[in-house]
């Protein structure tokens, strides 16, 4: 059964989709089969690929909103072992067609469980981890995420206002474990955009490892300059500089979340 | 006849309440008499303030989604010529309420224009600038604040995902235009975080210079640690370190965007 986490938090910019990017790479470089699902109109984690989030095909919208099959939508081999479901503009009126629908918290997870059920994909297919990049906020699409998903991954980036809008994330999570997805549980906390020279910074860690002990990440993710290059160049950071520190802390991520997947 | 201006971008993170809490903060200290309305319900631009997000009172919300009267909810006076409306957590909620609503886009228009009206306040009271923090979508919320705005200031963070959300942000004010509120402009292009050691951030001035011309304020705002320390002591940045660059280039800001209006 394939493990599916939901990257987010409604505070903007706090690195969802460069976390889902590049952890989705290096999990894939260590030949987990691994999907990305981008459910932020944005589409930046689509872009993030080098994929043109204007070409004219079928995405993630039209998986929960107009029942197309996964097949129809899924991009396969973007790197090896990776495939990846595409956003793009349509998904901006997702929010209010979805208000409409039968069934507007589970579309997402009713699209994935036909797909990775073990009776419609032969073994070789299916998969090993699901990510799914969320957009700034708690509206239907990062529900539908938090209701299809197992586990939330929460980048968390050193700064107060990123601090103080934790609180509201982790109450929604209660609200959508109470109401809609009694499995989900937090996989853990994610220490991003970290620059050592700041007190803040230090700050931000030690209250946040102080609140949530073991939940955070022993990894931190450093401000890195080739971490924001990369996404112009459409790569992920280890197919764009593989020495940078940006790089070697996404790879050692990587490692702790497929080392905490064994234990649960 | 009050200028009100929403600070928009739907890209997350990019600088909307920082360049919103201060410049709302360097315009009254400019004396000009100035109302922060804030539309987000992360209420980062209330705590930004020091005002309590959680305390118990009415908020935002309660302006246009239960009609309570302007007066109830302003707070005045918050530094010498700056009044705010808080927000808080209930507004989360208000983007689906909203929708069952009759002029759902309208509320915030129809809640100010009776407030801001010569009819309802003294001489002395009323408004020369209104600026309105919008959270990271393009909802029914920041739908509403550019709905109720005469022009829209657009934070820009020197980044390349920034840079790929501009055209929506753009197409957007389009359609607001076309269909709800004819008098809609853009105020300027304000370039955030800027750090002149990358050159990602050079090669994003240049191109958005470049595109945009006159409508991209000369005053960049630089990468300036200060002003992510300041929230967390709930002050602006000219109360909590005048000297620093940041605060300098806010001042300088506040210079341009009060020129601006006299263009117009
Ligand atoms: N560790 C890092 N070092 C330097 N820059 C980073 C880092 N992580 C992310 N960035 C840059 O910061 C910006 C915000 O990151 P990103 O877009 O991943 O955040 P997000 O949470 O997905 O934003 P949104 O809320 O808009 O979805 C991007 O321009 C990205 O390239
Ligand atoms: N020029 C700057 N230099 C350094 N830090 C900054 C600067 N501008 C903003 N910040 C910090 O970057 C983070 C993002 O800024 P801010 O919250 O103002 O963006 P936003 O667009 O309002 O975010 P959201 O999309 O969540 O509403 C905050 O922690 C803020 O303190
Ligand atoms: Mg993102
Ligand atoms: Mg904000």
């Amino acid at each position: 059964m394939a493990r599916i986490i939901a990257v987010a938090n409604q505070k903007g910019g706090v690195g969802k989709t460069t976390t889902a990017v590049n952890l989705a790479a290096c999990l894939a470089a260590a030949e987990k089969r691994t999907l990305l699902v981008d459910m932020d109109p944005q589409a930046n984690a689509t872009s993030g690929f080098g994929i043109d989030r204007k070409a004219q095909r079928l995405t993630i919208y039209d998986l929960i909103i107009s029942d197309a099959s996964f097949e129809q939508v899924v991009l396969r081999g973007i790197v090896p072992w990776l495939d990846v479901i595409p956003s793009g503009v349509n998904l901006a009126g997702a929010q209010v067609e979805l208000l409409q629908l039968e069934n507007r918290e589970n579309r997402l997870k009713r699209a994935l469980s036909a797909a990775l059920s073990p009776l419609m994909m032969a073994d070789e297919r299916r998969y090993d981890v699901v990510l799914i990049d969320c957009p700034p906020s708690l509206g239907l699409l990062t529900i539908n995420a938090l209701v299809a998903a197992r586990s939330v991954l929460v980048p968390l980036q050193c700064e107060y206002y990123a601090l103080e809008g934790l609180e509201q994330l982790l109450d929604t999570v209660k609200l959508v474990r109470g109401a809609l997805n009694p499995h989900l549980e937090i996989e853990g906390i994610v220490l991003t955009m970290f620059d050592g020279r700041t007190n803040l910074s230090h700050q931000v860690e030690t209250e946040v490892r102080g609140f949530f002990g073991e939940k955070v990440y022993q990894t931190v993710i450093p401000r890195n300059v080739r971490l924001s290059e990369a996404p112009s160049f459409g790569k992920p950071i280890v197919f764009y500089d593989i020495s940078c520190t940006g790089a070697l802390a996404y790879i050692n991520l990587a490692k702790e979340v497929m080392n905490g997947g064994e234990e649960s």
